[in-house]
């Protein structure tokens, strides 16, 4: 058999090509194999991609004729995946995939001597975290494959100013720095890995791979300026990250779930994260402890500076915090709320400082006011827009969709603590990102006139080493310039940012250019307004979810993405649509993959009648 | 660095050198009452001339500071940095952006200049003066324009902050100079009898480049006699 044949299986080439322009992330995924064996085979392809990606397509092909992938509306592409999964025929789909991805998976069976070609291409806007962007691959091959290659590169359009994107680092983990390529050509830098059939043996003469690997690139742009506005073919997209700005002082609740689910390794953890989040308190910030479980404690009757004194007590407290109880998650968010406000009005925290919630709790209230609905509720009406609520929750057995729903109506987000090892750096980890508020109260100001279809443009944080994006749609595309305000309160003083946006100094830069993709900018918007939706979405009811559920239904499949309402089905017309592939969002609920009808994962292929003459 | 004082009651101007060694901080305002200081730092061209007369000098640093407040800001062509307190906030001349704040109000136009307001009354404005990257012998330096400074008080001093106050001064026997398109004349200023040629310079706020023409009666000599005492006298150690 020629080297990496498997099972009568060669894979002969994959080829990851990625490609980020302003931050927008395009991935192809290709791989080819062809049947050695004198009879059908199964080939499987598959591709772990991350969770805040959307597929965009995906084509199977065989021996030369291309089946593409449809996104459909989710109801619609169900009916024809129900009824090929009661013919116990089908599918290709999705599944979460441990913490970060999701693992996309199709099966085909390939008849003797047919070449069989899957392409995967998915789209995700990089999101900047603690100083800088993060491109992830999984790389685990399941046998040697004759040409492999990943390629990526950063690119970013020059603007008039000069002064955008260059690639300042890169971190790469996988087989050995000899297999890896990097070339960096200002404003573009090109990462290649290639690994050769020997290099990628487990021992000289084994057939199995040792391609085993996370491959990361992270980067930073080169920021001299702390906005740039991006705009092609009437589509503009905003990033904003000031630095140099003095930290706000924050005011911080921890409301921390002590009850009897804690015990043990996830009480130990979060002890272990408070201590540690300790040591990085600065003196300037308040805080406090509110322990709940069927009743709830606070350590401090009111919020305490951050002395060192203080610092010394709050960690004696948290080493002897013990687990009990219930969980009444109510109350002691309310308690926390009330502890916040109160000490705003009665001026016990600096007039220039930020309140922030964190609530960490690893399962369901079960006493006090349980019902989710009713807690979301008073919280909302408590906090009442005035400060975020971020809420980390713990492991698996939790309603995780109310937790994330509550915080996004209070202008924080959810985090989930995956039970594991390194539990307490996730906890930590969370804290250093909203550890650093930089401005309060940002707001994004556009001519109302000249721009239309802007994505969210308020942010009650902006946080250092992360980055505000703001992307809408010009009302006249010929205009010659517009400008942006970005107006927030600073640790000192109110800023006001302007950019000045020349449209046609923009333009003529673009065209010098050739490596944007030219829609790239539109994706981008219809990426972030489709998310944005969708987290909307969460907590709205009747007509108003109607509109919005419309809203981004429309955008999903007018930009071919898969999002939680669409499916991509591939089909085979010719095969009485007896082969059905579903691409779904499985969201963000870790034991979705037992929950979905994943049985139901391989393709029924009938072979070609094919005449054939072989050597041999 | 030029210095230009210009003179409504007289619709004309007086104007002055000082030069001194890169790296000499001379005090330009100093008001004791409203606790404001201006301290501009001096740089020379990149080759560095030892030859003084041969020399350009410029200012490459200011220093202003508010000693009531505690906030201070201190302008270099490369960057921005305020600082209330100990805490410092850093802009670039590639931002344009408004801070405003008890008091004080800085807005910062992208690579041109910066304004900066003390309450009513009180506007300087600072010039970014870029030259080319690859200019072999001079850098990019600052200028500095007092707009509005009525609400200083009448004990500020400095080499700016004397002319403040009213001050008169006389030009006679304006004959032939060396240079036959400059004019010399005597001026009778502060009881000194000084020669003084008639020249120009200009006023770079409405345009960083190119300039407004100022003319004005040069006093020579880093404006001896002009100035209250010695230019040496307004060398401070340090820009705060």
């Amino acid at each position: 058999l020629p080297e990496g044949v498997v099972n009568g299986i060669e894979v002969y080439s994959t080829k990851v090509s990625c490609k980020v322009t302003s931050r927008f992330a395009h991935n192809v995924v290709t791989t080819r194999a062809v049947n050695r064996a004198d009879t059908a085979k199964e080939v499987s392809f598959d591709v772990e991609l991350p969770k805040t990606a959307f597929i965009t397509n995906f084509t199977l092909t065989i021996d030369g004729v291309t089946y593409p992938g449809n996104v459909k509306e989710k109801e619609v592409a169900k009916k024809q995946y129900e009824k090929a999964v009661s013919q116990g025929k089908t599918a290709g789909l999705v599944k979460a995939s441990g913490r970060k991805l999701e693992k996309f998976t199709v099966s085909v069976n390939v008849a003797a001597g047919s070449k069989v070609t899957f392409e995967l291409t998915y789209e995700e806007l990089l999101k900047r975290h603690k100083g800088k962007y993060e491109m992830y691959l999984k790389v685990k091959p399941k046998q040697l494959i004759k040409h492999f290659e990943v390629i990526t590169c950063c690119c970013s359009p020059a603007n008039p100013a000069g002064w955008e994107s260059r690639v300042q680092s890169h971190t790469l983990e996988l087989g050995g720095a000899a297999l890896i390529e990097i070339s960096i050509f200002l404003p573009q830098g090109r990462v290649s890995f290639k690994p050769s059939l020997d290099q990628q043996r487990s021992c000289p003469n084994c057939t199995d791979s040792l391609l085993d690997g996370d491959f990361t690139i992270t980067y930073d742009v080169n920021r001299e300026s702390p906005g740039n506005v991006q705009v092609i073919n009437g589509y503009f997209v905003h990033f904003f990250a000031p630095q140099g700005l003095p930290v706000v002082p924050k005011n911080v609740v921890f409301v921390i779930d002590i009850s009897g689910s804690m015990q043990g390794r996830k009480m130990q953890q979060t002890k272990d994260a408070l201590l540690r989040i300790l040591q990085d308190v600065k003196e300037d910030d308040y805080l406090n402890f509110i322990l709940f479980s069927s009743d709830v404690t606070t350590w401090k009757e009111s919020l305490v500076q951050a002395t060192p004194q203080n610092i010394q007590l709050a960690k004696e407290f948290v080493k002897n915090i013990k687990v009990e109880g219930a969980t009444n998650i109510n109350d002691a968010l309310l308690r926390g709320i009330e502890m916040l406000k109160k000490a705003r009005e009665e001026h016990l925290i600096p007039e220039r400082s930020t309140s922030i919630v964190i609530m960490l709790t690893d399962g369901d209230a079960n006493t006090g006011e349980s019902r989710p609905e009713k807690i979301q509720e008073n919280v909302k009406k408590a906090i009442d827009g005035e400060f975020p609520l971020y809420n980390l929750g713990f492991g698996k057995y939790l309603n995780y969709n109310f937790l994330d729903s509550m915080a996004l109506e209070n202008n924080g987000f959810a985090r989930r603590i995956y039970e594991d090892s390194d539990a307490d750096l996730q906890l930590q980890g969370f804290y250093e990102e909203v550890a650093r508020p930089l401005m309060t109260g940002v707001e994004v100001e556009y001519p109302h006139n000249d721009i239309q279809d802007l994505t969210q443009n308020t942010y009650q944080h902006f946080y250092d080493g992360s980055e505000i994006v703001v992307a809408g749609q010009l009302v006249d595309k010929d205009m010659s310039h517009f400008k942006a305000d970005v107006k927030g309160h600073g640790a000192l003083n109110d800023l006001t940012f302007t950019e000045d946006v020349d449209l046609e100094e923009m333009e003529k830069a673009r065209k010098e250019q050739d490596y944007i993709f030219g829609n790239y900018i539109e994706r981008l918007w219809a990426y972030l307004t489709i998310e944005q939706l969708l987290d909307k979405r969460k907590n709205s009811h009747g007509e108003e979810k109607e509109n919005l559920t419309a809203q981004a239904l429309e955008l999903s499949l007018k930009y071919h993405f898969v999002t939680p309402l669409t499916s991509m089905v591939v089909t085979k017309p010719e095969d009485n649509d007896d082969q059905t592939a579903i691409a779904d969002k499985p969201g963000d609920d870790p034991s979705a993959s037992s929950v979905v009808p994943v049985m139901a994962y391989q393709v029924s292929y009938q072979p070609p009648q094919v005449t054939y003459v072989d050597g041999d | 660095p030029h210095f230009i004082i210009q003179v409504p009651e007289k619709d004309d101007a007086i104007c002055f050198n000082i030069d001194e060694d890169p790296g000499t901080v001379l005090r330009l305002i100093q008001d004791p009452v409203t606790g404001l200081t201006v301290n501009g730092q001096i740089i020379g061209d990149k080759a560095g001339s030892p030859d003084s007369k041969a020399r350009k000098t410029y200012f490459g640093k200011l220093g202003i500071a508010n000693t009531h407040v505690s906030s201070r800001i201190e302008v270099t062509p490369e960057k921005i940095t305020l600082w209330n307190g100990d805490t410092p906030s850093t802009f670039s001349w590639l931002d344009t952006v408004t801070l405003t704040q008890d008091g004080l109000s800085v807005k910062i136009n992208k690579k041109k200049n910066m304004v900066i307001s003390f309450g009513d009354g009180v506007t300087f404005v600072v010039i970014l003066h870029e030259v080319w990257k690859k200019q072999p012998a001079h850098h990019d330096f600052l200028g500095f324009y007092v707009v509005e400074g009525h609400r200083m008080s009448a004990q500020t001093h400095g080499l700016l902050g004397q002319f403040f106050h009213p001050f008169d001064y006389e030009v006679f026997d304006i004959h032939p100079g060396s240079d036959p398109t400059k004019p010399d004349a005597t001026m009778l200023v502060k009881n000194h009898r000084l020669t003084v040629t008639r020249g120009s310079q200009k006023d770079y706020r409405k345009d960083a480049s190119i300039g407004r023409k100022v003319s004005c009666w040069f006093v020579h000599n880093n404006g001896q006699g002009l100035i209250d005492g010695d230019h040496r006298d307004y060398i401070v150690p340090a820009l705060f």
